[in-house]
């Protein structure tokens, strides 16, 4: 992108440009920017093509190494699923039951959606794509008793995974985050050092309010680790960069479409990469 | 937020004298970079920012007694006159009128359907809904539920294209007195050609009076190409925002009014049917200004 360009004002305000656009902030961009150049100072930087280098080094820096969902050390494995209205959860929840089924593993998903329209009928058709077991009640019944229904399941069928899928929430809705806490408390109750893993999922489209919701979900869950999804579109979900500096939250997989294979490993330099091209 | 940093500003300005236009600059820095906070297109910002630096300097903001007010004032007046000039009003003019939902997916369309449903009803108009989206798994089930939540009742096909079921959904409706149809369609990215071209047909056999592009209030800076591609391809009536009653300062609203140059004409305030409000630019200025 900066081939051919040697360093002037102009330079980095395109690169400004660049950043800002990717949402990642515009107090992040800054600070970026300024390390951006005292390092082009300090190291005699002339060409574009370096200071593109240099800033792709940055970013995955500040984004740290390869993180994956590692499987609990413990059985049942339970992972919790989190996250504002609409960004991909359930369908999130299909492709990680196919994933782990096609690894042989003993799947049960828990439709802790107790309140939007069809949303159990919707985990349903997911579990029947990735042959995993489902836990559900009427709509409108309460998603910790779904929970704890889902915890004994498990146990008592031995399955290996247990995912929770829950309704959409925004954070601002201080009783639906208690909510989220009680199905949490019902779960770690239930089983010991479980959910192993709370997954908030994050829309790619989302601007800098994704900082506010990793805030506040990982304050209510103890979130561990972000889905980033819809990164098969055109927004570059850049504010994952200001998440995982504030609250030291990775991204450990990220959404590229809507099919059943379209889950995959985050990878920060393909990530920096992407921001770019 | 920024009333206070511009208060700031100008104080510590002030404090040396008289306001030059280079001090305006400052000011205009803080008023960039609360738009840019507030999820308003990095282009768009530039464009609006040099709308106010006209005005302040032409308004004589350096002589004002209250410089830092009279800065907001431009600020605030600006972006409700851009996002404003138009009413909710919605063209039922035609019988039977027709109105499609489009947008990304998860934006809120079916919910945004059904709230349409039910203020059409408590108008005192024979709504239907139509269900064409056919790619996501219970979709069509959980329009129907949405639909008898509002006593509307929903026209759906099994194993039938969008546009097959439109065609038939348009005969059933004036077979049976619907004298308004409200189109559900599948989220879709404005990059992919094919459900692109799918909603481009869809317009062309329903004809519709009016073309709702459904947009997330948390959407970042690529909501200006999202919505420009929809509008290019579709050339929609009017945008909806959804989910405002979060906490996202919704500067998305700002970037696709400017760029798209179409009526924001609905709010949506919750997931509940009865939450759908005409759209006030004013409050959505002050909002955003955080
Ligand atoms: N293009 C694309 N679409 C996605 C991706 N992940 C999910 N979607 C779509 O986004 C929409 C919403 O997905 P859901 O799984 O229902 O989202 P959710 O978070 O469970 O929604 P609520 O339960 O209503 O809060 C659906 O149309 C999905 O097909 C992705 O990675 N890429
Ligand atoms: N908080 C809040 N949630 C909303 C609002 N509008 C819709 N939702 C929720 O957002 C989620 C997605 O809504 P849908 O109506 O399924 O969105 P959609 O655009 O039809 O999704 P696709 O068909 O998959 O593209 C659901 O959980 C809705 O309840 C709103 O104004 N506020
Ligand atoms: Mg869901
Ligand atoms: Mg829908």
């Amino acid at each position: 992108v900066l081939k051919g360009k040697s360093l002037s004002p102009e330079l980095f305000e395109e690169l400004e440009e660049i950043l800002i656009s990717a949402d990642i902030g515009v107090g992040s961009t800054m600070e970026i920017i300024e390390n951006l150049k005292l390092r082009c100072a300090k190291e005699k930087i002339t060409s574009g093509d370096e200071v593109e280098e240099i800033l792709k080094d940055e970013m995955a820096k500040l984004l740290g190494e390869k993180e994956q969902l590692k499987p609990a050390p413990t059985t049942p494995w339970v992972i919790m699923v989190v996250g504002v209205n609409g960004v991909g959860k359930t369908t999130t929840i299909g492709k990680l039951a196919a994933k782990f089924g096609e690894e042989g593993k003993k799947v049960i998903l828990a439709a802790g959606d107790t309140f939007r329209a069809a949303a159990a009928e919707q985990l349903e058709i997911w579990a029947k794509r990735s042959k995993a077991q489902l836990i559900r009640h009427e709509e409108g019944s309460d998603p910790a008793a779904v929970a704890y229904d889902a915890v004994q399941a498990a146990k008592n069928r031995k399955a290996d995974i247990l995912i929770i899928d829950t309704a959409g929430r925004l954070h601002t809705k201080t009783n639906l985050m208690e909510e989220l806490k009680k199905i949490r408390r019902v779960i770690s109750r239930e089983i010991e050092n479980a959910p192993q893993d709370v997954l908030l999922v994050l829309d790619a489209t989302t601007g800098q309010n994704g900082l506010n919701q990793a805030k506040v979900f990982k304050e209510a869950t103890e979130v561990n680790g972000i889905v980033l999804t819809k990164l098969d579109g055109t927004s570059k979900g850049g504010i994952v960069i200001a998440i995982k500096k504030e609250l030291s939250l990775p991204v450990k997989l990220i959404g590229v479409g809507e099919g059943i294979e379209d889950l995959q490993e985050f990878d920060p330099k393909d990530f920096v990469n992407a921001l770019f091209s | 937020n920024l009333a206070e940093k511009l208060q700031n500003t100008f104080t510590n300005l002030k404090r040396r004298g008289k306001l030059t236009e280079k001090d305006v600059e400052l000011a205009l820095k803080e008023v960039r970079l609360a738009l840019l906070e507030a999820d308003v297109n990095y282009k768009v910002v530039k464009t609006f920012t040099e709308k106010v630096r006209t005005r302040a300097v032409g308004e004589e903001v350096l002589k004002s007694l209250t410089p830092a007010q009279q800065v907001i004032k431009i600020v605030y007046d600006e972006l409700t006159a851009l996002m404003g000039g138009s009413t909710a009003q919605l063209d039922l003019s035609h019988s039977p009128s027709v109105i499609m939902l489009v947008g990304l997916q998860g934006a809120g369309k079916t919910t945004t359907a059904g709230k349409l449903a039910k203020s059409i009803k408590e108008k005192g108009r024979k709504p239907l809904l139509v269900a064409c989206d056919i790619y996501r798994p219970a979709a069509i089930k959980q329009l129907q539920v949405v639909g008898s939540q509002v006593g509307v009742e929903v026209f759906s096909l099994e194993g039938q294209k969008p546009t097959t079921i439109a065609q038939a959904a348009y005969k059933y409706s004036n077979q049976n007195g619907f004298d308004v149809l409200i189109i559900d369609t599948a989220g879709r990215l404005h990059i992919d050609d094919e459900l692109m071209q799918e909603l481009v047909d869809l317009k062309k056999i329903l004809s519709p009076q009016e073309l709702f592009f459904v947009a997330d209030a948390m959407t970042g800076q690529d909501a200006v190409n999202v919505a420009d591609s929809f509008n290019q391809r579709l050339d929609i009536t009017g945008v909806i925002l959804t989910k405002l009653d979060g906490d996202a300062r919704g500067g998305a609203a700002l970037s696709i009014r400017e760029v798209v140059g179409k009526p924001i004409k609905y709010a949506s305030f919750g997931e509940k049917l009865d939450s759908l409000e005409p759209f006030h630019p004013d409050r959505m200025a002050s909002r955003i200004l955080g």
